[in-house]
C-alpha cells in the first residue's frame, strides 16, 4: 500500500519540483517503486523526469487520468522503479472542478503498485492543491529562506489544517524543509532560526543549501559521477533518511 | 494617461514581485506617480509595499475593485507617489470569471491619475494573468537563469501572442529581464546566452545578479543608506533607464 506524500507551499519557486524529483530519484535508486504525479500544468517534473517537452504528452496526461478516475493508461515509465503521471497545459481545465476527492479516487487503482506516490503541487492554493492534500498521508512543506516564503508558510499550514479537519483526517505533516539556504547570508539564517523557534521539531534538521549543480539536474536528471554531484546531493541524501524516519514508523 | 506594464512569467519564483516593487519604488522616488496592482492572492507585493499582513486588507482589495469595476475605494496610498491596489486570499474567487476585460474596465477611472500602472502577475496562466495582459500596453517578462524558467519563457510568450491576436492588439513586449544570475555559475551564463541567441534584442542588456540584499528589501522596502544597498540596486537602476527608453518613445 503506497504512502502518498505532497510537496507543497503556494509560494512560487521555493523548491517543490526540485525536492520532489531529487527525492524520487534517490529513493528509486534504492529500489523503492515510486510514482510522481505532476499537478502543475507547467509540467516541470514532467520535463525533469521524462527529459522531454510536456507537449509530447498532450492528450495522455494526469488530466485525462483524473477525468476517467484511472491513471493506468497515462503512466509513463521513466525506469523500472520510477514512473510519472505527466502534466501539461490542459491540466488547467481541472481548475473548474469543485470536488476535493477526485485525485484520491484516481490513485486508488494503483495503490498497491508503488511504495511511494509523490505529488508535485503547483504554486497556488486552488483545487489541484486541495485534491493533493486530500489524497495525501503526509506533506513536505518547502521553506525557501526568504521573508515572502516565510509569510506564505503560515497560510499553507492553515490550509493543511482545513483539509485535515474537513476532508482528510489522517493528513499529517512530514516536516518543513529549509531550501536554497545561502550559508553566507545572515538574513537567510535568521529566517530559518525563526522557523525553528515557531515550528520547533516540525522543521527538518537537514537544511538544503543553494547549489547551482542542483539546478542542472533538471536537465538529464540526478547524476552521481563527479564529486560536485555528490556534494550537491549530500544534503538531499540526509533529507531522505530523515524523511523515511518520519513517514515509515507510523 | 498611464502606461500599463505587466511583470510576468508563469514560472514560480522568477522575480516578478521583486522587480515590480523595486522598479515601482525607484520610479516613485524620481517623482513618477505609480499604482501597483497586486494580482497574486498571496499578496506578496501587498506585503512588500504596505509592510503589513495582506489580511489587514480583507474586504478592501483588488477583488472588490474588480467586482465593482471601480478601484477608487480600495487604493492604499503607501506614499504620495506610490499607491497600491492590495490583494489577499479572496482574490482567488476571481478565478471563476471568464471575461478577459474586467481589469481593463476597472482601471479606466484612474488612468489619468498615474504615470505608470504596474501589474504584479501570479505564477499561473489563468484568468488573472489573461486580464493583466489584456489591460497592458507592455510586458516585462522575467527570466531566472535556470532550465525550468527558460522552458516556461516560450509558453509565456505564446500566451502573450494569443492575447495580442484576440484581445489586445496593442500589447507589446518591453523585454525579457534576466534575474537572479549567479555570475560564478557557467550554467546560468549559458541559459542567458541561449536566450539572447533565440530572442535577440528582446532581452534587456541589463542583467540582475543574485544578491541577498534584494531579498531583504521585501521587509522595509527599498533603502539606499548603505553601500551594500546601493550596490544591490545598481542593476535595477540601469534596468529602469533601459525600460523607460523602451516604453516611452512609442
Ligand atoms: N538547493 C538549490 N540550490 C540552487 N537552486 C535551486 C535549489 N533548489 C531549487 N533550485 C532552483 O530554484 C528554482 C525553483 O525551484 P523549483 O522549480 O524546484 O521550485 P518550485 O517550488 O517547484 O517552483 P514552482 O512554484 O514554479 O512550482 C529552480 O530554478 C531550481 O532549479
Ligand atoms: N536578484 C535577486 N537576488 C536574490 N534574491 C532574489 C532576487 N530577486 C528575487 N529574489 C528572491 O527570490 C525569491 C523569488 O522572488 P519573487 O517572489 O520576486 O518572485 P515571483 O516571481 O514574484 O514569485 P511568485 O511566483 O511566488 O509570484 C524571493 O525570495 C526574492 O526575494
Ligand atoms: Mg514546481
Ligand atoms: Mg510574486
Amino acid at each position: 500500500m503506497a504512502t502518498i506524500l505532497s510537496f507543497g507551499n503556494q509560494k512560487g519557486g521555493c523548491g517543490k519540483t526540485t525536492t520532489t524529483c531529487v527525492t524520487a530519484e534517490l529513493l528509486a535508486n534504492k529500489g523503492n517503486r515510486i510514482l510522481v504525479v505532476d499537478l502543475d500544468h507547467q509540467g516541470n517534473s514532467t520535463f525533469w523526469l521524462s527529459q522531454q517537452s510536456p507537449y509530447n504528452f498532450t492528450g495522455k496526461t494526469v488530466y485525462h487520468a483524473l477525468q476517467e478516475r484511472n491513471p493506468l493508461p497515462y503512466i509513463y515509465k521513466t525506469s523500472d522503479y520510477l514512473h510519472l503521471l505527466p502534466a501539461e497545459d490542459e491540466l488547467e481545465e481541472f481548475d473548474r472542478e469543485t470536488d476535493y476527492y477526485i485525485l484520491k479516487q484516481t490513485l486508488a487503482p494503483v495503490m498497491n503498485d508503488y511504495d511511494y506516490i509523490f505529488l508535485d503541487l503547483p504554486p497556488s492554493t486552488g483545487i489541484r492543491t486541495r485534491n493533493g492534500l486530500t489524497a495525501s498521508d503526509f506533506v513536505v512543506v518547502l521553506l525557501q529562506s526568504d521573508p515572502l516564503c516565510f509569510e506564505a508558510l503560515e497560510r499553507f499550514l492553515r490550509l493543511m489544517q482545513t483539509i485535515r479537519d474537513d476532508y482528510n483526517h489522517s493528513l499529517d505533516i512530514a516536516g518543513i524543509l529549509p531550501t536554497m539556504l545561502d550559508p553566507r547570508a545572515s538574513a537567510d539564517r535568521q529566517i530559518i532560526d525563526e522557523a525553528r523557534e515557531d515550528y520547533d521539531d516540525w522543521v527538518f534538521t537537514t537544511e538544503i543549501k543553494r547549489k547551482t549543480r542542483l539546478k542542472e539536474f533538471s536537465i538529464g536528471g540526478v547524476q552521481e559521477r563527479y564529486t560536485e554531484d555528490r556534494m550537491a546531493l549530500r544534503p538531499y541524501k540526509s533529507f531522505v533518511e530523515e524523511l523515511l524516519g518520519r513517514v515509515t514508523t507510523q
